[in-house]
């Protein structure tokens, strides 16, 4: 089975300093994760 | 021939109701297959009617053949028989062992359940699986593996990752028939009018945290500990329903709004919506669109959570078809998902749009939602409504759970249902 999330987030400014906001996603393409484990953050 | 036509005596009989029966069924086959290919070839039907109809590639085509749903039933009707106690620990052991999992985890004692589609339904011990900290966060919302996350580009289309390409409207159904519904007015709607009712123009509203002084007449409009919603009993304030965090998750001692996150953050957002600048799901100037794929392996735990605090306001049940969704098949078969039968569930959250679909496959057909007694999913009898004819999905609105909200709110981690067997 399947779980998709799709969701609006704010964009994330490429040229700003890290942590400057938006969205971005700290996980890899087919890692494993727990429930609770976080994706992405804001 | 022209002689036997010619010399036959014509004789009248009554011919057998089961002839007549063919008959009819045959011009009523006859008479679908022509709407369909009109529907095929477009014609000039009302816009509404264009939705998108999945038909798939070849292989589904020839899969679709196969009865999955049928077989997709009965196997849930077969795990559902009940085992002698002495069976339980060794055959739960064995399937543990061939399909990794982690017994130490499990809740109850093995005895305890009475078949494997309850155990396969299990729970896990308290603690086993800590919430992400973070407030801005998101969280998975079950165990398994990330097939694919990413950015979903303009024109609605997801990411192409490994062959995988689906659009947004086949999945989740249209934006539009949100919109254009207007019957359920979003959280926006809901804070603008809230605050309007206190006399406030859009684009005037300031919010103080701490005690704002009696001199500041704005202020009188907003105190940021002031109750703004009660849900079931719990309390929120303003900043507190953006952020999901129930009101009493404040430090009293200090009087400010502590809410989990930046309270500045959450207030510039409620004056957004109160200027209502926020009021699209989609589409808002500032934001993207995300999107993250999580499959879960026959041995993970199959109950799913809350990535984050949102407002579920309604729910799509595409009754779709119950194909393998392993990643093998996925990376195969085009647009697999929105083929599959799944349960949308469209709502908001703090920075906008949020959406949830748990899709069936076939040895896990049935989807269980929590707070939705009425849902139904992988039923042999499956009676098409007129939603089901106009979108290909049969809709519900959570506007029950609290008229304010629009929705029923959920917290970040917590459970929101599951896949059953079968």
């Amino acid at each position: 089975s399947t779980v998709v999330l799709v969701f609006e987030a704010p964009a994330s400014n490429p040229n700003g300093p890290p942590g400057s906001g938006g969205f971005r996603f700290c996980v890899e393409r087919g890692q494993t994760v727990k429930m609770g484990e976080a994706l992405g953050i804001v | 021939l022209s002689e036997a036509l010619r010399n036959t005596k014509t004789e009248w009989y009554a011919i057998p109701a089961a002839l007549g029966i063919g008959v009819v069924g045959f011009t009523q086959i006859r008479k679908n297959s022509s709407k369909a290919s009109e529907y095929e070839s477009g014609g000039d039907r009302p816009e509404r009617e264009k939705q998108i109809r999945p038909m798939g590639s070849w292989q589904v085509q020839i899969m679709s053949t196969i009865p999955l749903k049928l077989i997709s039933y009965y196997w849930g009707r077969f795990n559902e028989i009940p085992l002698p106690v002495f069976m339980r620990a060794p055959g739960f052991k064995l399937y543990s062992w061939f399909f990794g999992v982690n017994l130490d985890e499990v809740a109850e004692p093995l005895e305890s359940y009475r078949n494997l589609a309850e155990f396969f339904y299990r729970q896990l011990k308290p603690g086993c699986r800590p919430i992400d900290p973070r407030p801005n966060s998101v969280v998975s919302p079950a165990d398994g593996k990330v097939l694919q996350f990413g950015e979903v580009r303009s024109g609605g289309m997801v990411e192409q990752v490994k062959g995988m390409t689906y659009s947004l409207d086949a999945l989740l159904g249209t934006q539009g028939s949100i919109h254009s519904e207007g019957e359920s007015p979003n959280a926006a709607a809901l804070v603008k009018k809230k605050l309007e009712g206190k006399g406030v123009e859009p684009g005037q509203t300031t919010a103080r945290s701490g005690k704002g002084g009696d001199s500041d007449p704005d202020a009188a409009v907003y105190q940021a500990e002031e109750e703004f919603a009660n849900v079931n009993g719990i309390s929120y304030t303003l900043p507190s329903l953006l952020s999901g965090a129930p009101k009493d998750t404040k430090r009293a001692n200090s009087g400010d709004v502590s809410v989990p996150g930046t309270a500045s953050d959450s207030l510039e957002v409620g004056r957004e919506i109160a200027k209502g600048t926020a009021s699209s799901w989609f589409a808002n100037p500032d934001k993207r669109l995300f999107f993250a794929v999580i499959y879960l392996a026959p041995g993970d735990y199959h109950r799913f959570h809350s990535p984050v605090s949102w407002v579920v306001e309604r729910r799509r049940h595409f009754a779709g078809e119950l194909y393998s969704v392993s990643p093998w098949l996925q990376s195969r078969l085009k647009d697999l998902f929105v083929l599959n039968e799944r349960v949308v569930l469209l709502g908001r959250w703090r920075h906008g749009m949020f959406s949830m679909t748990p899709v069936g496959a076939t040895n896990v057909g049935s989807i269980r939602i929590h707070f939705d007694r009425e849902l139904r999913t992988n039923t042999l009898t499956h009676n098409a409504t007129k939603a089901d004819e106009q979108g290909g999905f049969a809709e519900a609105t959570y506007k029950g759970a609290s008229a304010l909200l629009g929705g029923y709110p959920i917290t970040k981690g917590s459970e929101m249902g599951g896949f059953n067997l079968g």
